[in-house]
């Protein structure tokens, strides 16, 4: 078995452990710095009241962004990877475990800072969003199909700066429809709020 | 032999051949879409006069890169990688007998766009510099000490939109100095020419 098809056995075990507990997982990836925690925590803020949420973050070795979404009051687990440039199923595997299952109706997770390696080993996750931000230019998601091919839904975020960028957020939208005609395509901007009533739509919240 | 020491030796190689051939390459990593490219047109701009400039794009699949220093009028060569989050010495040495290495003094190479993987595969270049953009946020260098730890230049770009991002340049500086005391840091914008003659002087020019 390669370690790709062990990863691929773990997440469904995780996705079968899931769905008894009736926890929803959507699972975020996307660029360096791209909005994928402030997104999280602007989708937290609208969502708690309807939904028991819990977040699981991923970083090499840091626990930045699992402090930030910890101070909305939601349970929040921190994986460490080390040197590893994805989350992987059987480290996702572990933050299940640390977390009470039975109390969360709604799991978002953040892989980490990565366009690459994350479309390889799925977690088990329900949705997959993968974010992307007009300031990192005009060409990024054409320079990563298979991303965009996995993904359910993508965000376009810091719309707000796309003029001062000269970056077009239609143009990366046709780019990723052109991709993967079945991908819901949201531009966002969590300074000015736009955006977001349209991402938890595009999630079935 | 893993993986990891046959890229040691083939860089190893790589190293041999270009110092025989008296060509001195400066390797750009960094995060997808924080300016390699523009900051590499930039300085093939200000330097083609002074130096035989040679360039080499790491991408998966595309050749925009290449195409877009290509048109400075120097000899380029595209790589793809595929799948892989990377370029690796081997893939490396390909680019070096598809170039004419005595008609070249300096050549710039750029990496795939990602903040963790590249620090492991060395190529053979005598400098490697790390490209982050103030658009990234402000947490990226601490969360990815590996890189920043075996760059000899770290570059902070972008710093045109630093004030509007709420993101201070020098407190990434700072970030950048205590995991790597002896790194050289430079504030870019290649909007405004900003940094670019600083950039050209740390990497001994
Ligand atoms: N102008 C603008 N800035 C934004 C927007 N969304 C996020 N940011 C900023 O972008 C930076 C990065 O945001 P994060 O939420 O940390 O991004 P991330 O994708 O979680 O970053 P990593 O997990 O480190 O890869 C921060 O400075 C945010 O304040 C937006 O819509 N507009
Ligand atoms: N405002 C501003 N934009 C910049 C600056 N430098 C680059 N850009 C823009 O940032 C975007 C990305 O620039 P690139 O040079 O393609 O970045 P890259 O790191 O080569 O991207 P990849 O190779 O795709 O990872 C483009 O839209 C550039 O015009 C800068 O200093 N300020
Ligand atoms: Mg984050
Ligand atoms: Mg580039
Ligand atoms: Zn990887
Ligand atoms: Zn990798």
């Amino acid at each position: 078995e390669s370690l790709l098809e062990v990863n691929r056995r773990i997440a469904e075990e995780n996705r079968r452990l899931l769905d008894e507990r009736g926890v929803y997982v959507v699972e975020f990836m996307g660029s360096i710095g791209s909005g994928k925690t402030s997104l999280i925590e602007a989708l937290v803020e609208k969502l708690k009241e309807r939904y028991r949420i819990g977040y699981v973050a991923g970083d090499l070795t840091t626990t930045i962004d699992a402090d930030r979404v910890g101070r909305h009051g939601v349970p929040v687990v921190q994986l460490n990877t080390g040197r590893e440039c994805h989350l992987d199923a059987n480290l996702f595997r572990k933050a299940l475990y640390q977390l009470d299952l039975n109390g969360i109706d709604l799991l978002l997770v953040e892989n980490v800072g990565n366009l690459i390696c994350p479309a390889d080993f799925p977690l088990g996750s329900h949705r997959k969003v993968v974010v992307v931000s007009v300031t990192e230019g005009e060409h990024m998601v054409r320079k990563h199909p298979i991303i965009f091919k996995e993904a359910d839904v993508a965000v376009i975020n810091k719309v707000d700066l796309a003029e001062e960028m000269g970056v077009s957020p239609s143009s990366l939208e046709r780019d990723a429809k052109e991709l993967n005609p079945r991908i819901k395509v949201v531009k966002t901007s969590v300074k000015t709020g736009d955006g977001i009533d349209e991402l938890v739509e595009a999630l079935g919240l």
